[in-house]
């Protein structure tokens, strides 16, 4: 995955991402494509979950999967999830569960009640940095403020029972911050360093480029695109924009 | 190429076919949570079985071919179900019952995350 909070020269804030997902889960040798990211694309949805008839946020999900990975709040904040691989995987708290201690969340879930119950920006934070859960991850977290010190926009290290580290824009990059799937204080495995093009690619950009188009076409740039990325998400949170594209890569493209 | 990859930066990617557009759908969370999800998923179940069995066929090659986990997916997963919160318990009952798939594989579903970040 590959997720990006930037904001333009006017200060608007943007949120994009990339979901891949299927890495190992069956390649097919006749078509070149990961079985699992081909399986997942017909299940991707857009859901507005009303409340009263209005909308309390907006997801992107996969049909059946009721747990939120990508999300916008009008007008108040964006999330997305990235994997975060760790010898203290999900597996181990899958088991703690079954065997009884069930005193972590379910990511899905606690992202869920993080865009059903938080207010803003702060509390969101404090709700996905505190609680602790199952499965370690990655929380990339946009606000809707981005004026010095109050700018809002940061990615949340997790591990399962606590946070790691808590990134935020203003000392990541000014104008955005970058994930993908590696803690941003160790370099990626070279086999999967979509974190370098994707940099280079919004150095190309520049600020000023910054835009749902702009976004698209970084996360459009393989190898930020390959052929696990099953769509690409493009939030506006002033405006409570969501908008979702199915993705491909035609080869020659690489496999992660 | 040999990986580490290098970029090839694109400025035409936007916009993209109208084809990729994904559909849209509200989710009342006034309704029960039995309820909530079943005009959603009411034709998804075959596609949502295909993912499944793919998922069941992975686990079962990294386990040498052992059906055990598979099973206590499918029997276990009900039960499972009791042990997590509400209202999503009763979402994913709801989306059992909509796509006429087991209660054990919608919890498999949706654990999916924690499953495979070993």
């Amino acid at each position: 995955c590959t997720s990006i909070v930037a904001q333009d020269p006017k200060g608007t804030l943007y949120h994009a991402r990339n979901l891949d997902f299927g890495l190992f889960l069956g390649w097919d040798i006749k078509n070149n494509t990961w079985a699992v990211t081909e399986l997942l694309r017909p299940l991707v949805i857009i859901v507005d979950f009303q409340k009263g008839g209005q909308t309390v946020f907006k997801s992107v999900n996969f049909a059946g999967y009721i747990g939120i990975l990508t999300a916008i709040k009008p007008k108040l904040f964006t999330l997305t999830m990235n994997e975060r691989f760790n010898k203290d995987g999900g597996y181990i708290g899958l088991m703690e569960w079954i065997l009884g201690e069930r005193t972590g969340q379910w990511m899905g879930f606690l992202t869920r009640q993080v865009m059903e119950s938080a207010s803003g920006f702060l509390e969101a934070k404090v709700m996905l940095s505190n609680e602790e859960m199952l499965a370690p991850a990655y929380f990339i977290l946009g606000g809707n403020k981005t004026s010095g010190l109050y700018q809002q926009g940061c990615v949340i290290t997790r591990a399962r029972e606590f946070v790691v580290d808590v990134w935020d824009m203003e000392s990541a990059n000014g104008w955005y911050i970058l994930e993908t799937n590696y803690d941003h204080w160790s370099a990626p495995l070279f086999l999967d360093d979509r974190r370098t093009p994707a940099h280079h690619c919004m150095g190309n950009m520049t600020q000023q480029g910054v835009s749902i188009k702009g976004l698209h076409n970084v996360l459009s740039s393989r190898p930020v695109l390959n052929k696990l990325t099953t769509y690409t998400a493009l939030m506006q949170v002033d405006s409570g924009h969501l908008e979702v594209w199915l993705q491909y890569c035609p080869d020659p493209c690489i496999p992660w | 190429q040999i990986p580490p990859f290098t970029e090839e930066c694109v400025d035409n990617a936007y916009p993209p076919p109208e084809s990729r557009k994904v559909p849209s759908y509200v989710v009342n969370l006034d309704l029960p949570a039995a309820q909530r999800w079943t005009h959603v998923v009411k034709n998804k179940g075959p596609e949502i079985k295909k993912l499944l069995d793919e998922f069941k066929s992975f686990i079962s090659d990294i386990f040498n071919g052992s059906q055990a986990i598979v099973n206590f997916i499918d029997k276990e997963g009900p039960a499972f179900d009791e042990t997590l919160p509400q209202p999503f318990a009763d979402e994913m009952r709801g989306i059992a019952n909509a796509t006429g798939l087991k209660l054990g594989e919608i919890v498999f579903f949706n654990i999916f995350y924690e499953f495979f970040t070993v």
